[in-house]
């Protein structure tokens, strides 16, 4: 049972919320302020809590969400408490939706920043965010707890630039009984091999993500971006270790730890406690130096919403009202707001150390779930797809989003793209049926390739899908009736 | 079983593009010698 933990302070603080707060109704207990973005399954608002006007952020999901999913990530936010790991305040239930009360990153995810400066980090600000994200991950190894999904997008910054873990909604629970996890997780790009390969993987695999992570502050996207994230997932384990485009630009040893990081065999990976100790991070500076970074991606946010809210302002009021309550424009305008929950990480083009926006060349990198671990022998942690919600798991939607990105450039040519209904790939290896074909032919199927591997992924997955549904349906029912919040 | 059946597919996949990769290629060079 919760209790009311308020400081006696001069300005108090909220560490939970109290039985009697939370029995009453959100709304009487915050004033939602604004809304920051879309989460990964719901909408997330800045909102100020009335007794301490400590400001929170609020993350409101549908209930026919996957409330496993849910269950699972304010059971490893509540479960932790460190200066580096968002803090969990409550919960409460409102009409259709549930309302996740959290600690506010007044600095936004390292990715927003990246993103709305233009601009990708220098080594010493690179190092900073390290050395606060090796803590955060220091305190969640040493809880035998596994986020699964680092990377910039996940990694916010409190307003004095202390780096914070988010997005625990694949984080998973290594017990004694299971030490190692077998189950493909995480976003494609930052997935350490061992991971990918379903041998079996520990709290080293985020130390693998850590060092993609290095590379994307860096250079703006992780390894691999660039390729269909599909052939990239076999390429990390068979590829040498991914390494900085232009290592002569970057210090020996921030090369060093990249290095250190990405280790392919686990067994030989550096601990978070171990990189704590790398010279990279014992010279690392105050988080003082990324104030600036934090102000100048305010005020560029604080630019772009003028600048769309003046695009959006017509000289009729009532078509004002229109345009916020139909509009996706709108919608859009607040997505690029700093999410401080967020599924995907926009990544632009980048040439040395200056980002250059580039729409037609953004990538939506999403957090990637295969294998849904359907029952554990230990109970703790349990990944299941939600018989409300039952067929799309993360990486289908990134394919979806990925192919909406770029359904009006592919619309432009699909008079002349092959009808994929008809046309398959050659099962046996002869392909000297290609001589017969133009150059013109080859590259329409080249470029029709990809969609055409997705479209057949998804069929897999529906086929799976179908045959695990009752299993999954019955373990549902069984744990929503042992769940409570 | 999935991710056995993904990579299989992938791999198909990747197999097929490289032929197709390097056919195209094999037109370029034979009409580059060609000029």
């Amino acid at each position: 049972m919760e209790t009311v933990q308020l400081r006696n302070h001069p300005k108090r603080h909220l560490k939970k919320l109290s039985e009697e707060s939370l029995n009453k109704q959100p709304e009487e207990v915050f004033d939602v302020l604004e809304k920051l973005g879309e989460g990964s399954y719901g909408s997330v608002y800045k909102a100020s809590h009335k007794e301490t006007s400590q400001i929170v952020a609020i993350k409101q999901i549908p209930v026919e969400s996957d409330l496993q999913e849910i269950i699972k990530e304010i059971s490893i936010m509540q479960q932790c408490d460190s200066p580096h790991v968002v803090k969990y305040y409550g919960s409460y239930f409102k009409n259709t939706d549930l309302w996740i009360v959290m600690e506010y990153c007044g600095g936004g995810s390292v990715s927003d920043i990246i993103r709305l400066r233009k601009q990708t980090l220098k080594e010493d600000e690179i190092a900073t965010i390290i050395h606060s994200t090796l803590k955060g991950l220091e305190y969640l190894h040493f809880m035998r707890k596994i986020h699964r999904d680092i990377k910039a997008g996940n990694i916010l910054l409190s307003a004095d630039g202390n780096a914070k873990l988010a997005d625990f909604g694949v984080a998973g629970q290594l017990t004694d009984t299971m030490a190692k996890r077998n189950t493909v997780i995480g976003t494609p790009f930052w997935m350490a091999p061992e991971v990918i390969q379903e041998i079996g993987y520990n709290c080293v695999a985020d130390i693998w993500s850590l060092g993609i992570t290095a590379i994307e502050m860096a250079e703006g996207k992780p390894p691999y971006a660039d390729i269909h994230p599909m052939r990239a997932i076999f390429m990390i384990p068979s590829n040498p270790p991914p390494t900085l485009r232009r290592e002569e630009l970057w210090s020996k040893e921030f090369i060093d730890f990249i290095n250190q990081c990405l280790v392919k065999n686990p067994e030989h990976r550096a601990s978070a406690t171990e990189l704590l100790q790398h010279p990279l991070v014992k010279t690392a500076k105050g988080v003082s130096i990324l104030q600036h970074l934090i102000n100048e991606a305010r005020d560029a946010l604080m630019k772009k919403s003028e600048m769309q809210h003046r695009e959006v302002e017509p000289e009729d009021d009532d078509i004002v009202e229109e345009n916020e309550v139909d509009s996706s424009t709108m919608v859009q305008a607040k997505r690029k707001e700093m999410n401080t929950m967020q599924a995907f990480t926009t990544m632009n083009e980048v040439m040395d150390n200056t980002m250059v926006e580039n729409d037609r060349l953004e990538t939506q990198l999403g957090t990637m779930l295969i294998n849904s671990e359907d029952e554990e022998e230990t109970g703790t942690m349990k990944k299941s797809n939600s018989p409300a919600q039952p067929a799309k798991p993360s990486f289908l939607e990134y394919f979806e989003q990925h192919e909406n990105q770029t359904s009006t450039e592919e619309k432009k040519t699909s008079s002349q793209a092959p009808d994929l209904s008809n046309w398959k790939i050659p099962l046996n290896g002869d392909y000297s049926f290609l001589k017969d074909w133009s150059v013109d032919d080859i590259q329409m199927k080249l470029n029709a390739l990809d969609p055409m591997m997705e479209q057949e992924i998804e069929e897999i997955h529906q086929r799976y899908q179908a045959k695990r549904q009752p299993i999954l349906e019955a373990i549902e029912s069984k744990k929503r009736r042992q769940q409570s919040f | 079983l999935f991710m056995k059946e993904l990579e299989r597919i992938v791999k198909l996949y990747e197999a097929y593009r490289q032929a197709l990769i390097t056919e195209v290629e094999t037109r370029k060079q034979r009409q580059q010698w060609y000029a």
